[in-house]
């Protein structure tokens, strides 16, 4: 038997030698295949000067040819030489989008450090503009040098040093120089790239953390894909991976072997961050787009993204960070100290923007979850039934007796935020956090414009308002789910006919907020229609995604106002993610006059 | 949570500050009362008394 058992043991370590030499064979086969391709294409970039000169011009004729003007440069601004002490910082306008670095300590010489990968394409673009700012409470965000390089040049040329030094010029002078900049650029190695990319996308389903997938894990992800590849060839490929046959392989085993995969029959069939569709027949631009967008979608990059123009991304923490808003904040007390970031809102009384405090780490949570498909995918089915939950669980908590004691941290938190003067009652008036949190406030506190004219809508509640003259409008700028609809918005039982291409006013209620909403014009109540839905969070992380689809899947209560100035106003009450709780404290047939107390939201599900 | 109103097409003319922030996918701060907009139908016929619409 032993003997036996020998034998056996020893020819299951020959076969899986046997199958670990064939896939070591097989992966350097494929790594020399796309290293000669990453030769191509360095060659293509490095050398093709356009001179054509010596024993290589065919080469260099071949390497200008705009085709290999491909891949994923990593540019990097290293840090910058100027004429006087501020804080910095600088953006990359590339193509149609503008990056931007971190504001530098006040100095003559910020350093940024701050990389971003950039898609070349061919008949793309090429030239990226740097824009140098400084940044002071007196001249926030004030163009001081800007400088132009084509990158199909800098990438072709020789450089002594991993990096080059280029003038600023003065905008309004542009011969004058006003600093220097150090910038780094590389065509990135698509075999790491893909490699890596893969290990990110695994680490997704990693829930443990261990570093090793199991089976089931590694199927989620697949699944998450949207991937109809059948189960055999799953377990097929899981098992290629697993040498040793535990059951479990490691993050970069399984890498490597996805990296080969995708080579020779892709398993992701479209981007599961975009959703664009991925050409079968280009699989190394399909593994940068993959990149790239998982990049952006996970806001893994240093360099923060996605504006239009370097003017916009001067003020990227104000339009990109703005939207970030936060339920964290429920937790009170949750978000201080270096783990707080920053969120920006116009005020439009001091019409000064205010600052207000977000969990960085939370943000990054809610951007993996709702912004890309993957992280909506992953939550699955399971997502409304847990949001529900939460909600539940916190409107139960919230009111206890017990949960009265959150209520001096809470107003300490905000304590900028939240004007204790206006509340009606005081503090020791409330029993519970949630009648705190519906707290009425003293009479003439907010005093209602034009009182007296009806012509004039008011605002409908505390809160960071937007708004849009048609729906086209509010999705060009602000709602991004795919599926939004006026229709989808009030329900098959509010007719909604009068209201396509109506004018959307959309009021954001933050957790410091007062959470009781009024009526915005006068007139007489219409039926109220109750819209079971999910508790999504509303704020402007899901509101942007495009695969969340808050205004028209939220639960949420609508409503008509019938008044002689604007005909029929839609009012729509949403509840969110804990705050899904909404009463209304007017009737149908009641005659409202604007400023009137028309209802709260509350904790509860 | 959040309020959503509809107005119905060419009823209101909303306030040039908020349609403008807006339109920079930047939120406005406003408390409950603000002056929101104005019916086109007043708006037509010349803007009412403004002066006694104080902002806050």
């Amino acid at each position: 038997g032993n003997e036996n058992s020998k034998e056996s043991s020893s020819s299951s370590l020959e076969r899986k030698e046997s199958r670990r030499s064939r896939l070591k064979q097989k992966l350097r086969v494929e790594r020399h295949h796309l290293r000669n391709r990453l030769r191509h294409l360095r060659s293509g970039t490095r050398n093709g000067n356009g001179n054509g000169s010596g024993s290589d011009s065919s080469s260099h004729k071949k390497l200008l040819d705009a085709d290999h003007f491909a891949g994923i440069a990593l540019l990097t601004l290293i840090r910058g030489e100027m004429k006087f002490r501020d804080k910095w910082l600088a953006c990359v306008s590339f193509g149609e989008q503008t990056f931007r670095t971190q504001i530098s300590d006040s100095t003559d010489k910020p350093v940024w450090n701050s990389e971003k990968k950039l898609l070349l394409e061919k008949n793309g673009p090429e030239v990226a503009r740097i824009s140098v700012f400084e940044t002071n409470k007196l001249s926030s965000n004030k163009l001081i040098g800007y400088c132009e390089i084509n990158l199909l040049e800098f990438l072709t040329r020789d450089l002594d040093s991993d990096y080059e030094i280029f003038d600023l010029l003065d905008p309004s002078t542009p011969n004058v120089v006003v600093g220097k900049i150090h910038i780094s650029c590389s065509v990135e190695d698509p075999v790491e790239t893909e490699k890596g990319f893969a290990r990110r996308i695994l680490s997704i389903v990693d829930y443990n953390g261990d570093g090793q997938l199991s089976f089931p894990e590694f199927s989620e992800l697949i699944n998450a894909f949207g991937n109809q590849v059948a189960v055999a060839k799953k377990e097929e490929l899981f098992k290629e991976a697993d040498l040793n046959g535990d059951g479990v392989v490691s993050l970069d085993e399984l890498a490597s072997l996805l990296a080969v995969q995708q080579e020779r029959e892709p398993i992701m069939t479209c981007c599961p961050v975009c959703g664009e569709i991925l050409e079968a027949s280009d699989k190394l631009n399909n593994m940068i787009h993959l990149t790239l967008c998982f990049d952006e979608g996970t806001g893994n990059q240093v360099m923060t993204g996605g504006f239009l123009t370097d003017k916009e991304a001067s003020y990227g923490w104000m339009f990109k960070l703005s939207e970030w808003a936060h339920f964290s904040s429920y937790d009170v007390g949750l978000n201080k100290g270096s783990s707080a970031s920053h969120v920006l809102v116009f005020d439009r009384r001091t019409k000064r923007l205010v600052e207000e405090l977000i969990d960085g780490k939370i943000v990054l949570s809610m951007r993996a979850i709702y912004q890309s498909k993957v992280g909506l995918g992953l939550v699955g089915k399971g997502a409304k039934e847990i949001l529900q939950s939460i909600s539940e669980k916190q409107g139960r908590k919230m009111n206890s007796l017990e949960s009265a004691k959150d209520i001096p941290k809470f107003v300490e938190f905000f304590k900028d935020q939240i004007n204790l003067a206006d509340v009606k009652h005081p503090l020791e008036h409330f029993k519970t956090f949630n009648e705190f949190f519906v707290r009425e406030l003293k009479p003439g506190v907010r005093p209602i414009a034009c009182m007296e004219d009806d012509n004039v809508a008011i605002c409908a509640a505390d809160c960071r308002l937007t708004a849009f003259t048609c729906v086209d409008d509010s999705l060009r700028f602000w709602i991004k789910g795919r599926k939004f609809s006026i229709q989808g918005l009030l329900g098959q039982e509010i007719s909604s006919s009068a209201f396509i291409d109506g004018t959307l006013v959309i009021f954001r209620l933050a957790p410091q907020d007062y959470h009781r909403f009024h009526v915005p014009v006068t007139g007489t109540v219409g039926k109220f229609v109750s819209i079971p839905g999910c508790l999504y969070t509303v704020n402007p992380i899901a509101i942007n995604s495009k695969y969340c689809n808050v205004f028209t899947e939220n639960k949420r209560v609508v409503t008509t106002i019938s008044t002689a100035e604007f005909g029929k106003v839609a009012f729509v009450a949403i509840g969110a993610t804990m705050v899904g709780s909404i009463t209304f404290l007017k009737k149908t047939g009641d005659y409202v006059k604007k400023g009137d107390e028309f209802g709260y939201f509350s904790f509860g599900g | 949570s959040t309020v959503i109103c509809v107005f119905e097409k060419n009823a209101i003319e909303i306030d040039k500050d908020l349609l403008e922030n807006s339109a920079r996918s930047l939120e406005t701060l406003v408390s409950v009362g603000m002056k929101l907009g104005v019916s086109k139908k007043a708006y037509d016929h010349g803007l009412p008394n403004l002066e006694r619409c104080a902002l806050q």
